[in-house]
């Protein structure tokens, strides 16, 4: 099973 | 003051035609460098960034920075009045309710003028850190748009696997299963045919294709399109312009 991961854990808020 | 004039209203339609479904609410932020992007959908899966730049425009000038807060469906309604060949030139104030759009047919006999009222859109900026990819993907965007399409049939999900013998994108589904893989064959003659493959370290990766066919949408921007990818890391899938570019970045399916 995978599960979608989001953006924002990936890129942090400028 | 902003007043920016593209020759052809054609480049500002075909880059709200490939992101309204992505994005609904966002700024378009306008500086001394053009007119940028950056929003994430809804759900935070994907991200988009748009840069115009300002040697794409006949005429720019833009003072100091100005944050457009626009709705793209509305954005749309009114560009629908420009064709593909009108002079489009935006003007707006420092501080503004609406984003004033003028489009001139080549004849100079007719000049349209609408008013697009503006929001104020709190939106915040991500960094995104500069990735050396594994592995990056030049290939004909009506090939990419094909493969998405043609799998998303099947099922939700692609896996890509970038390895030395090619590209692979794989998926199964209820009803069977489907793989398509691409091997490099760069194109001397026509080079946007062709499709080069660089290779840093193999890369396996799982994406939802529902993002990945809404990318596609962008495919009218650009003959090619360049996708890159790393291990546990978003995807990159940039439409090049010739003054500017529309990114779209989309987080894997990792396992738990």
């Amino acid at each position: 099973p995978t599960k979608q991961r989001t953006i924002s854990s990936f890129f942090a808020p400028k | 003051m902003l007043e920016a004039r593209l020759e052809q209203s054609s480049v500002l339609k075909k880059v709200v035609d490939a992101i309204k479904d992505l994005v609904q609410d966002c700024n378009f932020d306008c500086n001394d460098s053009g007119i940028q992007l950056q929003a994430m959908d809804n759900s935070h899966v994907a991200l988009v960034a748009m840069h115009l730049k300002t040697e794409g425009f006949a005429l720019y000038r833009c003072d100091r920075n100005i944050a457009l807060g626009i709705n793209l469906v509305s954005l749309q309604k009114v560009l629908r009045a420009a064709q593909n060949e009108d002079v489009m030139t935006l003007k707006a104030e420092d501080s503004p309710d609406a984003l004033s759009l003028v489009f001139e047919n080549s004849e100079n006999d007719r000049i349209s003028e609408y008013d697009l009222k503006l929001m104020d859109i709190d939106q915040e900026h991500l960094g995104i850190p500069e990735t050396e990819y594994g592995a990056t993907v030049k290939m004909p965007s009506a090939e990419f748009q094909r493969i998405c399409r043609d799998l998303s049939l099947l099922s939700e999900s692609v896996a890509i696997e970038a390895t030395k013998e090619g590209i692979k994108f794989s998926c199964t589904g209820d009803i069977g299963k489907g793989a398509v893989t691409l091997r490099q064959n760069p194109n001397v003659e026509k080079p946007e045919l062709g499709t080069t493959i660089e290779l840093q370290e193999p890369v396996a990766l799982t994406f939802s294709l529902k993002y990945l066919v809404n990318f596609c949408k962008a495919s009218g921007l650009s003959n090619t399109v360049t996708i890159s990818l790393s291990n546990e890391v978003p995807l990159l899938i940039e439409y090049e312009m010739e003054h500017g570019y529309v990114r779209f970045y989309l987080a894997p399916k990792i396992g738990d």
